[in-house]
């Protein structure tokens, strides 16, 4: 028996963006466990593709579902057969024990059963992504993976899920809509984040001007995500080890990042434990020595005078040009220009007074965020984020107090989709 | 003529002569076949067809069993005509839905663009399930084929988010 359970979504149950009204209706069914592993049956490999090649396809397949949805999945090629939740394989007309039999070249290309076994036409032809002819193995695995988890055929354009195959000429993604199917069933991703910021850095175009660009960057662990703002949500093949796109650094579990940006300095940081590291955007790697012959890392306490490490987070806000450093209940600011602090340590909640009583984070926070897209500073902690009142807010309202929190909100309803995937499957 | 006594170890020179072809849909037969199997007609328990010992015939003109039975039976031919009459009609009006659903003109006849739709490679899950908890329930599935708008943030002033919208991974 497959395990999967009758549950019934609720918002108290799940984390589901989804009408009331759905809730009425029949039970809906998904696995229960958070990792699943599947394998490629060896009586069911593809004559017409290396076994290479068929992994690393449906490899790639599970994680497309893997990056929108808190499920992982791992490839077992060692347990029983009767423990592996999917097994996939090709056959041709009467195959692997099915009921269902193939109809040879053309029509039917695969057919899977809900919380259960994906089969292909081997008699069709599969290819590999970005091999034009033929019919991309990629998308008939994602497609037969939705069933697998529950998902029906759906006739809109540019689903995944619609029943006959559209050949595309780039790759494909999971859309917002699809996305939201699958989460209707299993909810979204939300766990909390280490650190999160505006990475700004300049490039010269095509007439040799220099831009300013940023990227806004999740970091989680020993995983990071590059978030398109304007897309709402990760880059697609996203998450990424740190140790890949980050080199010189930790590689995983980064407290903070801080940029330093005044008319005379321009100086990015990031912080771990009792200790920070320069980042040289030229080379895109840590400094181990910078241009002014310091050596990296440093103690915090040695950059930064009266402050100690490890903190829990910390921003460089360029209105005031002070460094907000955060550390359990308090927060202390340290001047970019003097090299002081001043007047602080403070507690979080005096400096940053709640716009809803008891709506607060109060202390150790995971994350504090300048954010250029929405030109406003969010505090993260757990699943949660408060916005910090700027300018715009107070304009609406004069009475919100200065630098006072918003209410909180969930961080999967503002930035979407998140998810870790299964290690195994990172590049 | 001399005949290769070993072939390659993943098979790939076995020519694709050798491939079964499927048979496409060209008349009304083949058509009925094809909605009754994919749910047009009636919706199907798919969990009931996996769970299945023995396999439907792959024989796919080969009329339903118990039509014959009701025929060696001995069923007064006014009841027959009822009946093919009544399936007749339902035959139409999964036609018809069959081409709402695949945006063709909705006229009720296997015409050629219908035709296409369904010689198009598909996957072999059924379209139309029982409203069970297998997979959603239709209702649901309909509001999962409404588009929706949603809110996109745009950029604001200030420096441009680099990122732009190519699917290349």
């Amino acid at each position: 028996k497959k395990r999967f359970v009758k549950i019934l979504l609720s918002p108290s149950q799940r984390e589901v963006p989804v009408g009331p009204d759905l809730f009425n209706r029949a039970p809906k069914m998904a696995f229960s466990k958070a990792k699943l592993t599947w394998r490629l049956m060896g009586e069911g490999y593809s004559n017409q593709l290396s076994v290479e090649e068929q992994k690393h396809v449906l490899r790639m397949a599970f994680r497309m579902w893997s990056e929108v949805i808190p499920l992982e999945f791992e490839e077992d090629n060692h347990s029983p057969a009767s423990m592996v939740d999917i097994k996939l394989g090709f056959g041709t007309g009467r195959h692997m024990g099915c009921t269902r039999t193939f109809d040879g070249n053309g029509q039917e290309f695969a057919h899977a059963w809900q919380f259960g076994d994906i089969h292909f036409d081997d008699d069709d032809h599969f290819t590999t992504p970005n091999n034009g002819n033929g019919i991309s193995l990629l998308k008939v695995a994602v497609h037969e993976l939705g069933h697998v988890l529950g998902l029906p055929h759906i006739y809109r354009m540019g689903s995944v899920m619609q029943p006959s195959y559209i050949p595309q000429d780039s790759m494909f993604e999971l859309d917002w809509l699809d996305r939201k199917a699958i989460q209707q069933l299993y909810g979204v991703c939300n766990s909390p984040f280490d650190t999160v910021f505006d990475w700004i850095h300049s490039e010269k175009n095509e007439y040799g001007e220099t831009i300013i660009q940023f990227n806004t960057y999740f970091f989680r662990n020993n995983l990071y995500w590059l978030y398109e703002n304007r897309n709402n949500r990760t880059r697609y093949g996203d998450p990424i080890p740190l140790s890949v796109g980050w080199q010189g650094i930790p590689s995983s579990g980064i407290d903070a990042f801080v940029h330093i940006w005044t008319w005379t300095r321009d100086a990015i940081y990031f912080f771990k434990g009792t200790q920070f590291w320069r980042y040289d955007n030229e080379n895109d790697q840590a400094y181990t020595e910078d241009a002014e012959g310091k050596k990296y890392p440093k103690l915090i306490s040695e950059g930064f005078p009266g402050v100690q490490g490890p903190i829990d987070t910390a921003f460089y806000n360029k209105r005031d040009q002070n460094i907000y450093f955060f550390k359990s209940s308090n927060v202390i600011t340290f001047n970019v220009n003097t090299n002081q602090i001043n007047g602080y340590p403070k507690r979080i909640i005096d400096v940053f007074p709640p716009v809803v009583q008891n709506d607060h984070p109060i202390e150790n926070l995971n994350a504090a965020y300048y954010s250029y897209h929405y030109q406003s500073i969010f505090f993260f902690k757990s699943n949660f984020f408060w916005k910090v009142v700027n300018d715009w807010d107070k304009k609406q309202n004069p009475l919100l107090p200065i630098n006072g929190l918003m209410p909180k909100k969930n961080i999967s309803d503002q930035w979407f989709d998140i998810c870790d995937v299964h290690y195994s499957m990172l590049n | 003529h001399c005949e290769k006594l070993f072939h390659n170890r993943d098979y790939s020179d076995i020519s694709s002569s050798s491939q079964h072809q499927a048979r496409p849909v060209r008349n009304q037969a083949a058509a009925e076949e094809y909605l009754r199997k994919y749910g047009w007609t009636d919706q199907i328990n798919w969990e009931n067809i996996q769970r299945q010992k023995t396999e439907n015939s792959a024989d796919e003109h080969r009329a339903p069993q118990d039509w014959l039975d009701r025929i060696k039976e001995g069923a007064s031919a006014s009841k027959q005509w009822q009946q093919s009459q009544a399936e007749s009609s339902a035959y139409i009006e999964a036609l018809k839905q069959f081409q709402k659903a695949n945006g063709i003109p909705v006229t009720g006849e296997l015409n050629k663009a219908t035709q296409e739709a369904m010689n198009k490679p598909r996957c072999g899950v059924p379209d139309r399930l029982v409203s069970e908890s297998t997979f959603m329930d239709n209702e649901t599935h309909d509001i999962l084929n409404q588009t929706s708008d949603f809110n996109k943030t745009t950029d604001t002033n200030g420096g441009a988010n680099m990122t732009g919208t190519s699917k290349v991974r």
